[in-house]
């Protein structure tokens, strides 16, 4: 799936963009970039066309100009925010995470449909699901990450889609889909220990 | 990556060869299967052999055989025992998780180093870092679920192979490697998300 590890490679690029701008570069080939990641240049050029990276192949990339447009892409001059939809056990792990404030990433809200659970006074606010589209559109929220139960996980996907979220990360374990330019992505934590299993039992026989 | 999806292929198999014996099938070619999952029978052949799954070419596969060793690769007939090794937000979320039970999946104990989190009386016992090589040799543990801090988990992980672990399910955000029959599978939350960010800006431009 060449989207999933898109955001690794913008960034291995990116990287090594720095490093020649640091050695004085002022345009790239990208053959040079291929070499650099191990990747065929081809791969390198699809990349670059399919995110709107300009350069012209003879020519070459100006650096600076590269290195500009995937800092917009890859949001690194941003917050990114995000809401968290259900806050029992792994949607409050997820909310109480330190580590995403390092990729800029933050968590404006919390919802639930608990009463017992909605806190509008704590550091990062739970609030009742109703609030969803109308924290969507004044925040401009545009990812969510679901972490409700899986039997309402479809109709809790279906609302914040109404809302206007565009990307969903899913960690109910059914497979929700996306389409009409949302993007879902699952994550199954019990089935990626059940292939831990299966692949250790076929080491054994 | 294709063993990341081994599980979910093998079970599909199991799925249709279950169906076919319900129907009456005593054997099976991988045409037939290769038709039901959609895929090519290449495919099949090649998982087959890859598993040790018996069966000839030309006489095809006896479905009955097939559905007992894919039983077994499947362990659908065994609990299967992890432990989670540091009980912060995300490993007593894990800890909890109901969902792991309808994979026959069993936390059988936590373990951390911090004093205040120990407690050998709670309905999964948490013990002091110092108990795994014990633990997992007395209850034949293979696989863990690693959640401590980054620091640390490098360092965690080689005390985890050391005592015996065959598998290990990473949670913090470095790259751990396996090796020398150890399987490691890296779960990078954060990074799901910054792809999520990612491709949502591209459809953007
Ligand atoms: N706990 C884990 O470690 C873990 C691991 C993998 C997957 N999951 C999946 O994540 C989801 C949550 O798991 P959990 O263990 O945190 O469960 P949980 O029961 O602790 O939390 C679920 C939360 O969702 C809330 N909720 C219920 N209906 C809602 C709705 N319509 N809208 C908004 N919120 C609603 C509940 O009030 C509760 O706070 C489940 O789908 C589960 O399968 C959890
Ligand atoms: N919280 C999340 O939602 C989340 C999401 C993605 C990844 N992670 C990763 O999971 C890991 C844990 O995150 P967290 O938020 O639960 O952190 P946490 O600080 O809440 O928990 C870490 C736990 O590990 C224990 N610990 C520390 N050193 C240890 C050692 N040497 N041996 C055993 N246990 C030790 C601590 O006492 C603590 O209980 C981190 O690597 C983090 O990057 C967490």
């Amino acid at each position: 799936n060449a989207t999933k590890e898109v955001v690794v490679r913008l960034t291995k690029y990116k990287n090594v963009l720095e490093k020649l701008r640091s050695l004085g570069f002022v345009k790239v080939f990208s053959d040079n970039l291929a070499d650099a990641l191990g990747v065929s240049p081809a791969l390198v050029r699809k990349d670059f066309s399919f995110f709107g990276l300009s350069g012209k192949k003879r020519a070459g990339y100006r650096v600076e100009d590269l290195i500009a447009q995937l800092n917009h892409i890859l949001g690194v001059d941003e917050i990114q925010r995000v809401i968290v939809v259900g806050c029992g056990k792994i949607g409050t792990a997820l909310m109480r995470y330190r580590g995403f404030a390092r990729e800029k990433i933050r968590v404006v809200s919390g919802f639930d449909v608990d009463p017992a659970k909605i806190d509008a006074n704590a550091p990062v606010p739970i609030r009742d699901l109703n609030e969803i589209p109308y924290i969507v559109k004044s925040e401009s929220i545009r990812v969510a990450i679901l972490t409700v139960p899986e039997t309402v996980a479809t109709q809790v996907a279906e609302t914040l889609i109404a809302a206007g979220i565009k990307g969903i990360l899913n960690f109910a374990p059914i497979l929700l889909k996306g389409g009409n330019g949302v993007v879902v992505q699952n994550i199954n934590i019990a089935l990626e220990l059940e292939n831990l299993f299966c692949l250790l039992r076929f080491a054994d026989k």
